[in-house]
């Protein structure tokens, strides 16, 4: 077995089936039913609890996609790649995806019946989500390809191995008690209850269960968090009565039900609850009260004080000496009375002002930029600037609909602008890209972006460029890349993959394009790298303004801001 | 006799994109390996045989460092599309090499 390295910091994991991508082709139900026993292999092997939650938020959140489905890995429709998962982590840390274009089959299958085991991917992925890698080890559940399953499947020791190492196994906790780190979670209380009658004058109640889960010690004054309320005349319905036998209690074992049983997150009481008041005959969830007597039926506000008064509604407030509330307030400072409001405010001087989207060259970002014809164009909002052999063409920026008059009307902007090799200009706005052959719309455009192949659930694109390194056209958008073949129009087969290749420029950029030093310039927010192409990796790690060297402006203005790094 | 090269061409590229994808070769090299001559080239064979091999080995099939016929059909297999091998373990392997 390989272990990847990333493990839950807590053992009682959370999961849940994703409420905006579950599969087509199968009842949500019965689905939920088998990856809670794929989940069940890893919790029988190890000290791993996993409790199903109707949240999004969930540790593990297992989804269904088609082809691309905004990460970097892709499904190919049906067979070859199952499934993906993520090692343990935060965010999409844990979450298993699964191709909805396989035949998925719930039930065990017969041999000559075509289709895949979704139990046995499940219980492969889930391996992955608690953090184990591909094992090279035959009949292991982690072998990366597809074995089929048994009808009485038991983890293979290599994976049993694996897990123990990292979660360590039930008979170890049996031995050793729970983990220090054990989370606490909204549970249930012990569905039997000790008698509520004692003599003892201790005020801790025998039956609750003490989570020593705060770093402090076991001191005798230490009151350790309870998770639920603890007043059992306050709070009777986490109090059931006492079962009527112990041979058969009342209160049966919960079984799996149809819907996860989890509260809802907004009721789990947290380390840091809102603020609010509780009354005399209210309890704090988690404050203890025995500080204070106890409240009781005949209790009244005259005998039940509480320690801040001010801060409840029924005491009348007052204002504090020479605060800004009293009548009588006196700064403590001198207030200057030479200032007079102005009677009107001051009108901006005629012709000055902009329309209130054009942007101010030396201090923006850029939507794209492109060399075009040996001329640089810089692309912001509606506007684009041009800049020649002779320096910055002057009166720009003007709308770029002036140039290229058969853009949409209502243009707002552009996201991605290149000169192909065949010297025809490619403009992408929104899902669509519109190809000029000069200033002149070529027939068949615009076209939509699934149509040169990139996924349809793609808004845009980030950058464009033909990349100087080797003549090949890059689309850049968010976390990846594609390379595009111009020839067939279309993107190649093996992308997208992930921004990490270019080494330095980060995700989600504004632009990118070859200057006529044959140097690759990335653009994002109001700075830029330049790239070294053979060592793949920018020349500068600390961005430089762009609007000095790119707009010509005054570096003392353009650099006042910290540069992103 | 073109159209059996075509053909080589053609699987030696959906290999060395699987070799990649599953983490037995590091990914991105395309982007340069049309530009590189003699030595480098030639390196980037080894590397490619190297890689075939391992995978072999992580399949369970005879390791012949060639693309045959148990190869082409372990490439065919359902799978999960985690790499077999991460980007850090490639990093390691080369660092070990040299």
């Amino acid at each position: 077995f390989a272990v990847q390295g990333e493990k839950w910091k807590y053992t009682n994991l959370t999961w849940s089936l994703s409420s905006s991508r579950r599969p087509s082709q199968l009842d949500p139900h019965v689905t939920r039913s088998v990856l809670a026993r794929a989940l069940d292999v890893w919790q029988q092997a190890s000290r791993l609890t996993f409790t199903e939650v109707n949240s999004d938020d969930a540790d593990i959140v297992v989804s269904f996609a088609k082809r691309y489905h905004d990460d970097a890995y892709p499904f190919d429709g049906r067979g070859s790649i199952l499934a993906h998962a993520f090692f343990p982590g935060s965010g999409r840390g844990g979450d298993a995806h699964f191709d909805d274009d396989e035949l998925w089959l719930l039930q065990p299958k017969n041999d000559d019946e075509e289709g895949t085991s979704l139990f046995a991917v499940a219980a492969h992925e889930f391996g992955h989500s608690l953090g184990l890698s591909h094992s090279s080890v035959k009949g292991a559940l982690m072998f990366p390809w597809y074995q089929g399953i048994q009808p009485n499947f038991v983890l293979p020791e290599d994976d049993r191995n694996g897990i123990q190492q990292m979660y360590g196994s039930k008979e170890n906790e049996r031995k050793w008690g729970k983990i220090p780190y054990y989370r606490p979670i909204e549970t249930p209380p012990p569905t039997t209850t000790t008698t509520t009658t004692t003599t003892t004058t201790t005020t801790r109640r025998p039956y609750i269960h003490h989570h020593h889960n705060t770093h402090q010690g076991h001191h005798p004054n230490h009151r350790p968090y309870t998770p639920y309320p603890r007043n059992p005349n306050l709070y009777p319905k986490y109090y059931p009565e006492k079962p009527s036998s112990p041979e058969r209690p009342s209160y049966p074992r919960p079984t799996y039900p149809d819907r996860p049983s989890y509260p809802d997150r907004t009721n789990i009481p947290t380390y840091y609850p809102e603020r609010r008041h509780y009354n005399a005959t209210e309890e704090h969830p988690r404050r203890n009260h025995n500080h204070y007597p106890r409240p009781t039926e005949t209790t009244t506000q005259a005998t039940y004080r509480p320690r801040y008064p001010q801060n409840r509604p029924e005491y009348p407030t007052y204002p504090r000496a020479n605060s800004p509330t009293d009548p009588r307030y006196k700064p403590h400072y001198p207030v200057k009375t030479t200032a007079r409001p102005r009677a009107t405010p001051p009108r901006a001087p005629p012709h000055t002002t902009p329309p209130p989207d054009k942007p101010d060259a030396c201090n923006t970002n850029f939507d794209a930029v492109a060399l075009i014809r040996n001329e640089l164009f810089i692309f912001k909002n509606r506007y684009h600037w041009r800049r020649g052999a002779a320096g910055h063409y002057p009166d720009y920026p003007i709308e770029i609909t002036r140039m290229w008059t058969e853009l949409p009307r209502n243009l707002t902007h552009v996201d991605a602008v290149y000169e192909r090799p065949d010297r025809k200009i490619a403009i992408f706005v929104g899902k669509e890209l519109y190809l000029f052959d000069s200033q002149n719309l070529v027939p068949g455009y615009p076209k939509r972006l699934r149509d040169l192949g990139l996924p349809e659930s793609l808004e845009k694109l980030d950058a464009a460029m033909v990349w100087g390194h080797n003549g090949k056209t890059y689309f850049y958008s968010g976390s990846v890349y594609w390379k595009f073949d111009e020839d067939v129009g279309r993107v190649e087969l093996d992308y997208p993959r992930d921004m990490a290749m270019w080494k330095g420029v980060g995700y989600n950029i504004d632009s990118v394009f070859q200057w006529k030093d044959g140097k690759t310039y990335f653009f994002k927010g109001r700075g830029y790298w330049k790239f070294n192409d053979l060592r793949m990796r920018v020349e500068h790690e600390r961005q430089l303004p762009s609007a000095a060297f790119w707009m010509g402006c005054p570096t003392e203005r353009a650099g006042r801001r910290e540069p992103f790094r | 006799a073109r159209s059996r090269s075509a053909r080589s061409a053609y699987h030696s590229k959906s290999v060395r994109s699987y070799l990649e994808n599953f983490g037995y070769l590091k990914k991105g090299q395309p982007e340069m390996a049309n530009l590189l001559l003699g030595d480098v080239a030639q390196s980037y064979e080894d590397d490619f045989r190297i890689a075939i091999k391992t995978l072999q080995e992580f399949g369970g099939i005879p390791v012949t460092g060639e693309i045959d016929e148990a190869t082409r059909e372990l490439i065919k297999k359902k799978r999960c599309g985690r790499p077999d091998r991460e980007e850090g373990d490639i990093e390691g392997g080369r660092r070990k090499k040299r």
